[in-house]
């Protein structure tokens, strides 16, 4: 069955696009066919798998008008098993222009029923905001994954987050559920790092997934490489905590 | 004369709202009068100045709908000569309700006209999007700093911010300039960090501070004390920063 995983959140910054990108291409290192919706107009989970901004004539803006379908926009990546579906600053008006078109939560829903069918996992980028373009990855998906930078502005926006997806469950799609948190960027020398962190393991517990991704500098060098971490350092802490953490998204999976 | 100040940049968590308490407290403390307008639907700047929830019920989401007038909204802080318009969730929507309202790049810049006349500094705390929020905040604004991140993500962002100040500039607000760019979280240590800090210098020369903030603990402790880091640890480097920041910026202010 084919899971379609919003990876969001609309405090900025947070790991997104870091863990959109990595945790895809773990997926698609352990045989799973994946692709990888950029919903965010600074199209960086397209830049980090090393699509030139001249290959993205077709993207995700044209998918959400209608103008194609989701499989011409799809493009192969570097990583095998591993496809991917642009954005451009195309993207950045589409809050606005969606408002006006019918179905406007559900543009990206429709697109999924009548295409991407052979993929087994679709994870979806979405921007740092609860606009229209996060809305529609709501609407869209089975589950959403929550990264977490474990500091205070963070945490503060983490209730409202899941406020929303409730409020999306009840009104728009009633299958979405909080697959999980994942705390992003985790250091363990900053006692603030630790605070937040059993903060959130506390008002949450299961929810929070046992796998952390550690501050590593090898991670935030490798998308100016065009790179996952997976490819660009494939021993480092933090790839070692995507690929662990890809294991653990699964297990979650096969229990629901 | 009053200056207006827009802090803005669509890549998320690159030190906006740290920026703009921080910046705003230095300018107060040397005794320029100051509002700072949170216009981001998270609502961080309001948090990270001790503004409960409960006291915000009049904020800038009635101003910008022309409800009620900039002054009205405008609330003391525990910083002397610092005053906030504070943001609520209910800016969330915004971004669709305004585009339907006349006027909609300029209803902030309407809301300046004929308010807060008495302050000599007043600085907007941006959402991470190039939204109508942020246009709204550019065509107000006499100038426009932009924190930046050291890291790729965020100078992948950056042409296309300059690109649309300058498309502001041309069609909307004559009198906008960018003041400069602020490296933020500059951590030496990371040779990412000092690779993206040459490579700003390079292409923008002068427009970037000689001041650079650099990442310090206690900066992102402040905020869940509801306290800027200039009160929270008046001694740190962080703190220190934002204080020669401030002076450089008044600086380049008498220089235009
Ligand atoms: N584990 C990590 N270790 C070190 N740096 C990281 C890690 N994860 C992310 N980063 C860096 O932190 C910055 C923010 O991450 P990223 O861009 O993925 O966040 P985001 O939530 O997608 O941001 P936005 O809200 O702008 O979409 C990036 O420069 C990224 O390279
Ligand atoms: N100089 C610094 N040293 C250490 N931490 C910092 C520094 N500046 C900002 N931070 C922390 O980094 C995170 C991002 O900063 P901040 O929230 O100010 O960015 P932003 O651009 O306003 O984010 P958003 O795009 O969500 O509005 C926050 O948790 C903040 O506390
Ligand atoms: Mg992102
Ligand atoms: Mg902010």
């Amino acid at each position: 069955k084919r899971r379609i995983l919003a990876i969001a959140n609309q405090k900025g910054g947070v790991g997104k696009t870091t863990t959109a990108i990595n945790l895809a291409t773990a997926l698609a290192a352990v045989g799973e066919k994946v692709v990888l919706v950029d919903l965010d107009p600074q199209g960086n989970a397209s830049t980090g798998l090393g699509i030139d901004r001249a290959a993205r004539s077709r993207h995700i803006y044209d998918v959400l008008t209608g103008e194609i379908d989701l499989d011409q926009a799809a493009l192969a990546t570097a990583v095998p098993n591993l496809f991917i579906v642009p954005s451009t600053t195309d993207l950045t008006s589409a809050e606005i222009e969606l408002a006006s078109l019918p179905n406007r939560n559900h543009r990206l829903h429709i697109a999924f029923r009548t295409a991407a069918a052979s993929y087994q996992h679709i994870l979806i980028d979405c921007p740092p905001s609860l606009g229209l373009l996060t809305l529609n990855a709501l609407v869209a998906a089975d589950a959403v994954l929550v990264p977490l930078q474990c500091e205070f502005f963070a945490l503060e926006g983490l209730s409202l987050l899941l406020k929303t997806i409730e409020g999306v469950r009840a009104a728009l799609n009633p299958a979405l559920a909080v697959q999980g948190v994942v705390l992003t960027m985790y250091d363990q020398r900053n006692k603030l790092t630790d605070q937040v962190a059993q903060d959130v393991r506390q008002h949450l517990g299961e929810v929070v997934y046992d796998t952390v991704i550690p501050r590593n500098v090898r991670v935030s060098e490798a998308p100016s490489h065009g790179k996952p971490a997976l490819i660009y350092d494939p021993h480092c802490a933090g790839t070692e905590a995507y690929i662990k953490l890809a294991r653990e998204m699964l297990r979650r999976e096969r229990q629901v």
